[in-house]
């Protein structure tokens, strides 16, 4: 029997079948909801299954988005405890017309956690790009902030809420000009201590990885929980 | 592929057939992370009317049934989905997106004659 698989991909939502060139690695959460979903499917509680307990979000698809930008170099780095700048960007085109976007989270991922290399203390500055990089500009200009935040060493996943700036986005995919993050050294800088910083920025150019968990909702696959059963 | 049903009293009646899509069989075990594969379970049989009232039927398919038994004309309940649950996929896209999606109402558990 021809199995018609380009209605059953459209079915999925898919326009074709996808042939990754490289795995991604499957975050803990996304295997979690996974194996929460195939236990209660099972089960006879007929939960609401377009919600997200886990986030507190109605959804019924989860993405992972990766980062798609590159850490950059400029010559004047805008202050001398920078540590490292790097410009974010996430592709939402996957995201179709239909869904409802709930929820947009950032996940930065500095650094496995060890007990060793504790220091320094960081301070992670987020702007949103909202202009177009120049010709000549060695990095996009910094527009709104939209984190300051202190984190006591390189190390672990740090999340931020950037549900809002994701629906401007997914609004008008002209305003999709990504983000620059910049990582300082807080603290002191005595000579001793900078060749260790140096070290310690070398090793989150190297761990740092980014990306974006955006779950929406498609109405159409997500009727109201009141449908009647038989 | 298709699970032997279980000898069912008379098979020509309406219950529900089971049948396994394994994904590896499509060559998509490539791009879907889990499941292995999802049951797409059908519903097919009889809905005679001596038995409506017990082949977990709805009121009306025993009306509909007695209306065929008087008038052949008139077609007889047919068989149909009386349970149905949800399946998760989790699967990579083109763009290296991870994406975990949920299908409500995908599978079928029980059929009946409706």
């Amino acid at each position: 029997v021809q199995f018609q698989e380009y209605v059953f991909l459209q079915f999925l939502g898919l326009d074709k079948v996808p042939s990754p060139q490289r795995f991604q690695p499957v975050p803990y959460i996304l295997k979690k909801i996974f194996q929460d979903r195939e236990a209660a499917a099972t089960s006879v509680d007929s939960r609401d299954f377009c919600y997200i307990k886990d986030f507190g979000v109605r959804g019924n698809v989860l993405r992972l988005l990766p980062d798609q930008g590159l850490f950059l170099y400029s010559r004047k780095l805008s202050q001398a405890s920078s540590c490292l700048q790097k410009f974010l960007y996430f592709n939402l085109s996957a995201i179709k017309e239909k869904e409802q976007l709930t929820m947009a989270q950032l996940g930065l991922d500095l650094g496995p956690n060890t007990y060793y290399k504790l220091g320094p203390e960081l301070e992670l500055a987020l702007f949103l790009v909202q202009e177009p990089q120049e010709g000549d500009q060695p990095i996009p200009k910094p527009g709104r902030m939209l984190v300051l935040q202190s984190v006591p060493r390189p190390q672990g996943v740090v999340h931020f809420n950037l549900l809002d700036v994701a629906k401007d986005w997914n609004n008008d995919s002209q305003k999709n000009l990504g983000l620059l993050l910049e990582i300082l050294v807080k603290g002191n800088r005595d000579i001793g201590v900078t060749f260790q910083l140096q070290d310690a920025c070398a090793r989150l150019r190297q761990s740092l990885r980014a990306s974006l968990l955006v779950v929406t909702l498609h109405p159409e696959q997500c009727h109201p929980s009141s449908r009647k059963r038989r | 592929e298709a699970i032997p049903a279980p000898k069912a009293p008379c098979r020509n009646l309406c219950h529900r057939h089971q049948l396994f899509i394994n994904f590896r069989d499509l060559g998509w075990h490539k791009w879907i992370i889990a499941p292995k594969g999802f049951m797409a379970n059908y519903c097919h049989g009889d809905c005679p009317f001596s038995l409506t009232t017990s082949l977990n039927s709805s009121n009306y398919a025993f009306m509909q049934a007695l209306m065929h038994a008087v008038d052949p004309e008139i077609p007889q309940a047919v068989c149909v989905p009386t349970k149905l649950s949800p399946i998760s996929m989790l699967y990579q896209d083109n763009d290296d997106n991870v994406i975990l999606r949920h299908y409500e109402e995908m599978v079928v558990d029980e059929c009946g004659c409706g």
